[in-house]
C-alpha cells in the first residue's frame, strides 16, 4: 500500500536503482522508469516497471523444439559466444535433455583451438550418452562441422549440436571463422535454418549487448541461453538484447550438473529482478 | 567518449574562469552515465561522482583547458588514484612460494595460471602448476596441455583425491622436484556455494599462499563488488587478475572492486595465448573507462 498522494520521487529512484543493480543498464533503466511513470500503473512503481520490462522481452513460441533441416534430416544447433560463458557445458545439458526426449543426438567438437576443449566435450558426450565427431586439435573448425553434418545425415540423427570456440566479438578473424562455419552448414543443408544459440553469462554487464549485436550481425542469432543464473547476478542485460535484436532467451543455466538447464520463464525472470 | 560527451554538454569555451554549479550538475550527470555504462558498480559511482563534484565546483579552469576538459582531468586523476591504491607488488617469498588463483566459473583461472607460470619462469624461478580443480571435465587435461606447451611441469592427483589433499600433495611434489613456486589452479565457484567457499578457505589454511589472486572477467557487471567481498572474506585475497581486456568491455568491475576492497589489479589477461599477460598499469584502465 503506497502512501497517500502516490509514489514519491524516492520510490521511483529506488526502482531505477534496482534495475541498474541488476545490469539492466542506466539508459534503459531510465527509459523504462519514464514509460512506467506515464503508464496506467503509474501509482505503483514496481508493478509499472515490471510491466514495461515484460514488454521488452521478445515474443516467443510457447514450447520451442529444434526443427529438422528437412524430412529425414537432422535439426542443427550452432552454439556460439565469447570465452568462458558456458557453451560446452550447455551443449552437454542439451544433449542429455534431447536424448531424454527420445531423440538421437550427435555432437561436433568444432572448438579445435583451446587446450582440452575436445576432451571436455567428449566427457560431456559420455555423460549424456551421445556420440561426437572430432578431428585433431588445430584442425579447421569448418571441416569438423562439414564432417559432422555428413555423419548426422548418414546416421539419421535427430539433432546435431556444434560446439565452437569462445571468441571475443572484436576479433575480426575469429568472427570470419564463425561465418565460414555457418556457410558450410548452409551449403550442405540449404533448408536447415540452424538454431544459432548465443550463450551469455548472467554475470555479464553492458558488454553483453555489444557481444550479442556482433554475433547477430555476423551469423544471425535465433536464440539465447543465459547461463550461471544460479549466481547472484540477475542477467538484466537480457532486456536490452531482446529489445534491440528480438532474439528470445530459450534456456537458462542454473548450475554445473547435466540437469541444470531450464526453459526460460519471462515472468519469473522479471520478478527475480526485484527479489 | 566522456570527453566528447562533456564537450557537447559544457560547450567548447576555453578559459571561462571558474566552473559554474550548473555546469557541474550537467557534467556529473554525464560522468555518472559514462561510468555506469562502463560497468562501474552504482554505489561506487555515487561516491566517485560526489568526490569529483567536490573538486569540480569552483575549480579554477586553466586557461589552456575547457570546462569539459577540466572535469575530464579531475575524473582521470580520481580514477588513477583508486586504481593505483594497494600493494601492487607480486610477492614470491616462501619455500616454495604459493600462488592460488580463485574466482567465478569461466573467468580465466586455468589460462591465467599457465600465463603466470610462464611469467614466473621468465623471472628465473621454477614454478610447478597444480591442477586442483577435480570437478570440471578435462580441467586437469587443460592445465596439463598448457603446461606441456610451456615445458613447465604440472602436478595432478588421482581421481577422487579431496581438493585440500591435492594442494598438499602439490606442495610435496614441488619440494621433491625442487620447484620453488607452486601455482594452484582452483575450480570456478559461486560465492553463494557455502561448501565450495569453505573448501577454498581450507585450501588457503593448508598451504598458506603468499598471493591469492581473484581472477575477474573484464565484462563482469554490477555483482563484481559482492563477489570480491565474498572471496576476500573466505580467503586472504591479495590482488586481482583482470582477464579478457583484449575485448571491448570497459572493465568497470576492476575499479569497483579496488574502490570498495582496496585490492589492486596486479595482472591483466590480454588474450588467449600463454604470453598474453601484462603487469597492471593504472593509466591503461583509466583511459579505457573514459572511453
Ligand atoms: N554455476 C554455473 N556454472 C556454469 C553454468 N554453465 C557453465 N558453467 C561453468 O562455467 C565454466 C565454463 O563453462 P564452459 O562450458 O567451459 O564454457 P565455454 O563457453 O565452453 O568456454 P570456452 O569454450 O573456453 O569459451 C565451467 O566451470 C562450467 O561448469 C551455469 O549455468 N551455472
Ligand atoms: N580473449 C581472452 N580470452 C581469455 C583470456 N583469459 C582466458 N581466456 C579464455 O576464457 C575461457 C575460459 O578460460 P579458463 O582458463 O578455462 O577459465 P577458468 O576460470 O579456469 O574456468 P573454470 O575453471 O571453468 O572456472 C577460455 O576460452 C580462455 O581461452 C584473456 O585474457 N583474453
Ligand atoms: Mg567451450
Ligand atoms: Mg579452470
Amino acid at each position: 500500500i503506497l502512501g497517500v498522494g502516490g509514489p514519491s520521487e524516492a520510490d521511483w529512484e529506488e526502482v531505477e536503482e534496482t534495475l541498474i543493480a541488476g545490469d539492466v543498464g542506466a539508459a534503459l533503466a531510465m527509459a523504462v522508469v519514464e514509460r512506467a511513470r506515464r503508464s496506467r500503473d503509474g501509482d505503483d512503481p514496481v508493478a509499472a516497471v515490471r510491466r514495461e520490462l515484460a514488454a521488452l522481452l521478445a515474443s516467443r513460441e510457447g514450447d520451442w523444439h529444434p526443427r529438422p533441416a528437412g524430412p529425414g534430416l537432422p535439426a542443427v544447433i550452432l552454439v556460439v559466444g565469447v570465452n568462458g560463458t558456458g557453451k560446452t557445458t550447455t551443449i552437454g545439458k542439451l544433449a542429455a535433455r534431447y536424448r531424454g526426449e527420445g531423440r538421437t543426438v550427435l555432437l561436433a567438437a568444432a572448438d579445435t583451438f583451446r587446450a582440452a576443449a575436445i576432451e571436455q566435450l567428449q566427457a560431456w558426450a559420455t555423460r549424456a550418452g551421445v556420440a561426437v565427431v572430432a578431428h585433431a586439435p588445430g584442425a579447421d573448425p569448418a571441416a569438423v562441422v562439414f564432417d559432422a553434418v555428413d555423419a548426422a545425415v548418414a546416421r539419421h540423427s535427430d539433432v546435431l549440436i556444434a560446439d565452437t570456440a569462445g571468441r571475443l566479438h572484436t576479433k575480426v578473424n575469429l568472427m570470419d571463422e564463425l561465418t565460414k562455419v555457418r556457410r558450410i552448414i548452409d551449403r550442405r543443408l540449404p533448408d536447415a535454418a540452424p538454431e544459432t544459440l548465443f550463450v551469455l553469462d548472467a554475470t555479464t554487464g553492458q558488454n553483453g549487448l555489444a557481444q550479442a549485436r556482433a554475433f547477430h550481425e555476423a551469423i544471425g542469432l535465433t536464440g539465447i541461453v543465459l547461463t550461471k543464473l544460479d549466481s547472484t547476478a540477475k542477467g538484466g542485460i537480457v532486456f536490452a538484447i531482446e529489445d534491440a535484436l528480438k532474439v528470445p532467451v530459450r534456456f537458462v543455466g542454473v548450475g554445473e550438473k547435466v540437469g541444470d538447464l531450464i526453459p526460460f520463464d519471462p515472468d519469473a525472470f522479471v520478478a527475480a529482478l526485484f527479489a | 567518449t566522456l570527453s566528447e560527451r562533456l564537450r557537447q554538454t559544457l560547450g567548447a569555451l576555453t578559459g571561462r574562469g571558474r566552473v559554474s554549479e550548473a555546469d557541474v550538475d550537467a557534467a556529473m550527470r554525464e560522468v555518472r552515465l559514462a561510468l555506469l555504462e562502463a560497468d562501474v558498480n552504482f554505489k561506487v559511482v555515487r561516491d566517485f561522482v560526489a568526490r569529483v563534484r567536490e573538486r569540480a565546483v569552483g575549480a579554477e579552469v586553466l586557461a589552456s583547458l575547457t570546462a569539459g576538459q577540466q572535469v575530464v582531468k579531475i575524473v582521470h586523476e580520481e580514477l588513477i588514484s583508486l586504481l593505483a591504491a594497494g600493494d601492487r607488488t607480486f610477492h614470491l617469498s616462501g619455500s616454495p612460494a604459493v600462488i592460488a588463483l580463485v574466482g567465478l566459473q569461466g573467468s580465466g583461472k586455468t589460462t591465467s595460471s599457465a600465463k603466470l607460470a610462464r611469467h614466473i619462469t621468465k623471472l628465473g624461478r621454477r614454478p610447478l602448476l597444480v591442477a586442483a580443480d577435480p570437478y570440471r571435465p578435462a580441467a586437469a587435461d587443460q592445465l596439463q596441455t598448457l603446461g606441456k606447451s610451456l615445458d613447465i611441469p604440472v602436478f595432478r592427483a588421482p581421481a577422487g583425491t579431496p581438493v585440500v589433499e591435492i594442494a598438499r600433495q602439490g606442495m610435496e611434489a614441488a619440494r621433491r622436484q625442487t620447484r620453488d613456486v607452486v601455482i594452484l589452479d582452483t575450480a570456478g565457484r559461486l560465492t553463494v556455494d557455502e561448501a565450495l567457499m569453505a573448501e577454498i578457505a581450507a585450501v588457503a589454511s593448508a598451504v598458506k599462499p603468499i598471493e591469492t589472486l581473484l581472477v575477474v572477467d573484464a565484462m563482469t557487471g554490477q555483482e563484481s563488488v559482492t563477489v570480491a567481498q565474498a572471496f576476500a572474506a573466505a580467503v586472504p585475497v591479495t590482488g586481482l587478475v583482470l582477464t579478457k581486456i583484449d575485448g571491448d568491455a570497459r572493465g568497470g568491475a576492476a575499479l569497483s572492486i579496488s574502490a570498495v576492497t582496496g585490492l589492486p589489479v596486479k595482472f591483466m589477461g590480454t588474450g588467449e595465448k600463454t604470453d598474453a599477460l601484462e603487469v597492471f598499469h593504472p593509466d591503461r584502465l583509466a583511459g579505457r573507462m573514459l572511453g
